[in-house]
């Protein structure tokens, strides 16, 4: 509906930027409808200008900052309506130290509405995690599961 | 609405069932190359209804089936599993592959058509939640989505 | 042969003239994302003679200008140079885009044309080099090279 | 020439599989030729099967899996004809620690012949290099270099 769409299409546009200034430490960016008069059928388009930055074509951005863009998006969708699971697999492998910590803290406020199931090999994601399960294939070609007990975080299966 | 467990039997590297029990907040994955963690990403695709197996690295359906390693043999069928959890209920739904090329959908206690878990998924607001799955490499595209599927996920979420 | 140094001016985000002096062995560039260091392999690939604006993440070949940032405005020109050594002797090559859309090439002293340029890097031996430049995510895509352009490797190496 | 085309291809099928074996610490692989009669014309076939796994379609290795078989590829047609130099960006970005040392190891043999350029986020390549530039962004949206001294390896710009 037509309502709908434009309280959503607002609130998400604000979390966005939000999300973006937090994730890029400042900028500017925007979620902006192509043809506002049309709300019925019009696309959306996302503008990203890092700080300092001028704002240039979504394909220059670096790897690291198109995944950071990316997340600023998909969080500012959650926080409008949590989805109940999300799933990532080494979404982490392209940022940077100081980015994965970042991408942590909004991961720390997000799980409590959402489960996260995150593949990674990075520490930091590691230490951040509540479970941790190791695949091994101890026998060659077949996988098996083992949870891990985490210091100071004893969990069971 | 929270998914408690996923259960894997024969499908890809994960020959022997295999339960995978989700908890609250931040569940992590490791393991070496190879050794199956983003095996567990197809499967929960599959599950939730993913038609096209080139999304599952796979080229034909067969590729999800367990195909042997140097101590097993091959197997002749797989089945993913997943139990959701939404307040004292709960709700089983399932997925069945055949090598001879036959399918099978159940949804609690009852076969059914995927259409039916796709309903249902609709129906505990999961629907198109494929959006919510990110396959190694793919986060990165949400930003390059057409103007028309960055619509569709605001659509979703009103 | 060996690469000497590289010389960015005005490429991207190196608005000021950048030596990169490479070594024998192993150099390793690092930095925080966004910081340039892929727009390095740009210019790499840029002054070998790459045509295709797509190939470095562009949409227009204006892309490749120095578009200014808060604190300098954008620039007219951008130039990559590339010296390369072999034995005792030094070879220079260099390319320049300006914004009005005009190109220009250069070999040692003269201008010439892209096709020189290509010439030269084949009888140097580094001919279809584009091969052993690897841009983020690429590697992988070597094993699903189509069979002809793997039979192509193997022809260039013979 | 057909004569220098089945040379290099023999040896290089050779180098393939050693550097495969040495990669995936066992397992099979082979490069072959699509049609052997025709060696004017024949396309190239790359066949993976790491150790213990059957062998299957190239799309279903991990994407570790399939980096390591592109660089034993790539390993192969330098040791048969060196290429001046390569530029790796992040190529290690989806190998665990153990595949790191491994390619590692190979780089360390064939830096001999061939100049690396290497971008990376990680600490074990990064010890690995003769020499590391940093790149900043003191000033936002300029790129600058500086050269960075490893310990025990002092080295200027
Ligand atoms: N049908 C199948 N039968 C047996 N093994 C399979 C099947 N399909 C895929 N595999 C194996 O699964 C392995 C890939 O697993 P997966 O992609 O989950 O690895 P991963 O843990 O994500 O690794 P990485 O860290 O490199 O991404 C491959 O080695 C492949 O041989
Ligand atoms: N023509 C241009 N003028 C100014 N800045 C540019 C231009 N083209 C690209 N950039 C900037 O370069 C940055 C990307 O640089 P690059 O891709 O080299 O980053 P990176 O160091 O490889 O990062 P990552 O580690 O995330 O891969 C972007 O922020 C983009 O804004
Ligand atoms: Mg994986
Ligand atoms: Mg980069």
């Amino acid at each position: 509906s037509r309502v709908s769409f434009s309280e959503a299409f607002n609130t998400i546009k604000e979390n966005f930027l939000k999300n973006f200034k937090i994730l890029f430490e400042g900028g500017e960016a925007e979620l902006c409808l192509m043809e506002p008069d049309d709300l019925l059928e019009t696309g959306l388009e996302i503008k990203a200008q890092p700080p300092g930055k001028r704002l240039l074509n979504l394909k220059l951005l670096s790897g690291g900052e198109k995944t950071l863009t990316s997340l600023a998006f998909l969080f500012a969708l959650f926080e409008y309506k949590p989805s109940p699971f999300c799933v990532f697999d080494e979404v982490d492998a392209s940022l940077d130290e100081a980015n994965i910590q970042r991408f942590l803290k909004f991961l720390h406020k997000l799980k409590e509405k959402t489960q996260f199931l995150i593949i990674t090999h990075n520490f930091k994601t590691m230490e951040e995690a509540d479970y941790i399960y190791g695949i091994s294939m101890n026998e060659p070609g077949i996988s098996t599961i083992y949870s891990m007990k985490m210091t100071g975080k004893e969990k069971e299966t | 609405i929270y998914l408690d467990r996923l259960e894997l039997h024969g499908f890809k590297s994960f020959p022997d069932k295999t339960v995978i029990k989700l908890h609250q907040g931040i569940t992590a994955v490791i393991g070496p190359n190879g050794c199956g963690k983003s095996n567990i990403v197809d499967s929960v695709l599959w599950v939730m209804g993913e038609q096209k197996i080139k999304n599952l690295r796979g080229e034909n359906n067969e590729d999800l089936i367990f195909n042997g390693s140097s101590s097993k043999k091959p197997l002749g069928m797989t089945e993913v599993g997943a139990y959701f959890s939404k307040e004292d209920e709960e709700i089983y739904i399932a997925r069945r592959f055949f090598r001879d090329g036959e399918s099978k959908y159940i949804l609690n206690e009852r076969f059914c058509r995927n259409k039916d878990i796709q309903d249902m998924l609709f129906q505990l607001r999961m629907g198109g939640t494929n959006y919510f799955i990110f396959e190694q490499g793919s986060i990165e595209k949400l930003v390059s989505l057409k103007p028309s599927e960055k619509r569709m996920l605001i659509e979703e979420a009103a």
